[in-house]
Parts: C-alpha cells; sequence; structure tokens
C-alpha cells in the first residue's frame, strides 16, 4: 500500500485526510505564522456540521476570531466582498450552515496555490519523508 | 471569551478526521 506521506503529496484533501498530516502541516503552518489558516478551515467544516442551538455562538466567535480582525492572516486573503457577507449573516443572524463556505474555498485556494506547495518542499515534509 | 475560545476548539476538532 501507499505510504501516507506519499499520499499527502497527491493532493490537498489527502494531506487534510490524515491525522499525522494535518500534525505535520499545522506545525509548518505556525512556523511560517499561517496556522490559522488551517484552523479556519476546519472551524468552517465544523461549522456546517454544528447543532443549531450553538450556531448562533460560534458564526460570532469564528467571525471574531478570523475575520473582523484585517490584519489577521484568514482575513487578509478572503475577499472584501466575502467579508462583507459573513459579517451581514452574523448581525442579521441570518445563519445557514453555508454561510461560511465562500470564505473557506478562498482560504483553501490559497492553501492550495501557496502554503500547500510550500509544505512539499519544506524540511518539515522532507525529514518526514 | 474563554468559553467562546473552548466552542472553537471544539468545532475545529469536530471536522477533523477520526484515527484510523
Amino acid at each position: 500500500p501507499t505510504p501516507p506521506y506519499l499520499k499527502w503529496a497527491e493532493s490537498l484533501h489527502s494531506l487534510l485526510d490524515d491525522q499525522e498530516g494535518i500534525q505535520l502541516f499545522r506545525g509548518f503552518l505556525r512556523q511560517e505564522g499561517c496556522g490559522d489558516q488551517l484552523d479556519f478551515w476546519f472551524a468552517c467544516s465544523g461549522f456546517r456540521k454544528s447543532s443549531q442551538e450553538k450556531r448562533p455562538k460560534l458564526a460570532k466567535a469564528i467571525y471574531r476570531k478570523y475575520i473582523q480582525d484585517s490584519n489577521g492572516i484568514v482575513s487578509r486573503q478572503i475577499k472584501p466582498a466575502t467579508k462583507s457577507f459573513i459579517r451581514d449573516c452574523v448581525v442579521r443572524l441570518h445563519l445557514d450552515p453555508a454561510m461560511f463556505q465562500q470564505a473557506q474555498t478562498e482560504i483553501q485556494s490559497t492553501m492550495e496555490e501557496n502554503t500547500y506547495p510550500l509544505f512539499l518542499k519544506s524540511d518539515s515534509y522532507l525529514e518526514y519523508t | 471569551i474563554d468559553s467562546e475560545d473552548d466552542l472553537l476548539q471544539e468545532c475545529i476538532s469536530s471536522a477533523m478526521p477520526k484515527k484510523k
């Protein structure tokens, strides 16, 4: 069978589907000051699955931590229109499970184009393999 | 604030793949 670390190089999704891969990628992102990218990505997935009772508090928490501060790494990588959309949803309590979908896609593209290829060339990954 | 952080952490963990 293919060893997990070779699968990680196939696609970002293969990497994010493996606990050990996530751990290594997260360590790399933290070194680069981009750890929030990954946490935000998982928070968006978790939000979709969250219960209706938790959604209002959770939407606010995600908004405050990653989007409100325009200097934050996640906030800088999301389009202004997407940020206003989320802000509107939070303010009006229009809490659709998919309200972070677009932002998640944008962060995912950033990882795919930028931090994920860097990770595959990084010492952390090469040492692991 | 603490409980908000806990909620976020719980949400992030819930989306991670389970151990295989």
